[in-house]
């Protein structure tokens, strides 16, 4: 068991450094497993954007953490990958620029991965292969409809229109 | 294994049957806020066997049944179904397709089904075993997630690192 | 002490009324004193927004606690104002209706009060009486520019042409 | 009483002067991840006498103190000057113009300044006692206050009510 845990935990460390990487564009972060004992070590999760000096996880900012953390859940999920993941709404706190690159990875995925993303953002809508949209027209009854993206970028039911 | 479909009736704040398919590749949720979407993750994970109330937002399992609202009354049962495709052989049963169903009642006892077979959930944990499929906590990622990989107890993330192993 | 607290948790559930009410277009929400005595008892808050049945804040979706947390907030805000309030990303988890009436409510605020907002939204932006940009054009240090909207509602930096 | 006036050096990402002015209305700070609009937040509840690291995202008063870059050394001191002006002459003291001032080294000793003139934390929240400025948890929302004020343990609700009383 503890040959198997070192063995994720060094794929795991291998690709967290390559997506913080792709995601920050440059930088460096890694893993590291305190003490002797694998099966009961903390692991610590260092993390240092391009240019900056290397600080506490507690200073970066708000969408610094969270990009971070995408990073190392989806390091885990190269290593050791489920036929779908499902994002909710991981894109909140990341600027337009991060997102293009949180997408772009996304894309990287072959498409036997399903991801299921849930979103308020449109240009993560604008990945999207499929898009539904929920609607609670009569208040606490969610309904599903098709949803397409205006000119404008914004989404919009498709009405289906009765052939006369 | 791709996943096909997903059908909810009665689940949370869906009251009425409702059918959702999904394709390859990313498939979008979009809509105000406390319209649903989150209630739908909510479905997939129950289906695949949670149970925490509380990792569903819920004091207790029966929370998940839909509860009424100004204009309708609270109903008795909750039911999800999850569809597969066996593509790639994954499964070990000789299908071409799995569906995974779930409900449960206002008693808060919860009855599992394969391909419309009763069955326990560990039959279902079974069938998926290592398939990479089941209650990977990585493979569910949502807004807290960040604090909680990222804090200074390594609990989470020792956690998710055994779930991979 | 006692009596003051009463007073104000009175005065604050009522504008919590008024402010829930506002930010949701209906519903109720409401305020609780358990127990007998007034400066141990727990604060219950009960939240229901229009239309769905009454349940704990818990089953609420994100947007729907953000803004009863921002509801809440304000109602306390107006029963004793400072001179400044910060908001930083509050309007990140809602939704482009539910941020129309944040601004909305923000906007009913007489100008006494300074709101300094931090914001990657492009409506709340809009909504400003003054925009700075903060970049890092050298990585890791920050500096002050003055920004404003495009036509298109991006913020850009305001250049001053040296002149000739 | 209006904020009129933010300067900081060498506090967390600001190794040089900054100057940020404010007037009344709505005041928007924006640009991309990780460029210092917290940072300026912070600032500004630091310069109050904020006394929790933690509050900070630090381990200890020094970590307010810019700490360098790849191109850049750390620097030994960091100071704020919040700038009020006494507009309806709330405040006790007989200016126009409130300007109060926090440094701190290395040491993590603070050293704090009403109007350039030394004094100790004690007499700036004197000063400002009850005209609503200082350490009001309610009035910097940030993304985390939504737990905090909706959790089930009602301690966080009870400090702001008590705060406000
Ligand atoms: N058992 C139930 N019966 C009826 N309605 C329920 C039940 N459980 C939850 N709900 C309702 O579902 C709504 C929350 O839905 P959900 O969390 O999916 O929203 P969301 O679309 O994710 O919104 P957001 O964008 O704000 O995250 C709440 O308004 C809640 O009242
Ligand atoms: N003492 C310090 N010295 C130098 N840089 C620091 C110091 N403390 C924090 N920083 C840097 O400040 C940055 C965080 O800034 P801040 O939290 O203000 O970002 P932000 O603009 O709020 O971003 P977001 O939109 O993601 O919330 C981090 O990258 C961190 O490295
Ligand atoms: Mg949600
Ligand atoms: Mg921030």
């Amino acid at each position: 068991a503890s040959t198997l845990f070192l063995e994720t935990f060094n794929s795991v460390q291998q690709k967290f450094r390559e997506t913080f990487k792709t995601l920050f564009e440059g930088g460096d972060a890694e893993l590291r497993l305190l003490g002797e004992d694998p099966l009961e070590g903390e692991i610590e999760v260092v993390a240092r954007p391009r240019g900056k000096s290397l600080q506490s996880l507690n200073l970066l900012s708000g969408g610094e953490r969270a990009l971070t953390a995408i990073a190392l859940l989806f390091a885990i999920y190269l290593v050791k990958p489920s036929p779908f993941c499902i994002l909710d709404e991981v894109d909140a706190p990341l600027d337009d620029a991060n997102i293009h690159r949180f997408l772009g990875m996304l894309k990287t995925f072959n498409k036997k991965t399903q991801f299921i993303v849930i979103t308020h953002n449109k240009r993560t809508m604008e990945a999207a292969d499929y898009l539904y949209g929920i609607t609670m027209q009569e208040p606490g009854v969610s309904k599903v409809v098709s949803v397409r993206l205006t000119d404008a970028g914004e989404p919009e039911e498709v009405v289906e229109e009765a052939v006369a | 294994m791709l996943l096909n479909k997903l059908e909810l009736l009665g689940f949370k704040s869906f009251p009425q049957r409702l059918k959702i398919e999904f394709g390859s590749g990313i498939t979008c949720i979009v809509g105000p806020n406390g319209c649903g979407k989150t209630n739908i993750a909510d479905a997939i994970r129950w289906a695949l066997g949670e149970q925490s109330a509380k990792a569903l937002r819920g004091g207790s399992m029966g929370d998940v049944i839909f509860n009424g609202t100004a204009n309708r009354k609270p109903i008795g049962m909750a039911e999800v179904t999850l569809t597969f495709s066996n593509s790639g052989s994954l499964l070990p049963l000789e299908y071409d397709e799995i569906a995974v169903n779930r409900r449960v009642f206002r008693s808060g006892v919860s009855e599992y089904s394969l391909n419309k077979t009763p069955c326990r959930l560990k039959d279902i944990k079974d069938v998926f075993f290592d398939t990479g499929i089941g209650s990977h906590a990585y493979s569910l990622i949502e807004q807290e997630m960040v604090d909680h990989v990222l804090s200074d107890n390594s609990g989470h993330r020792r956690f998710l690192f055994e779930e991979a192993a």
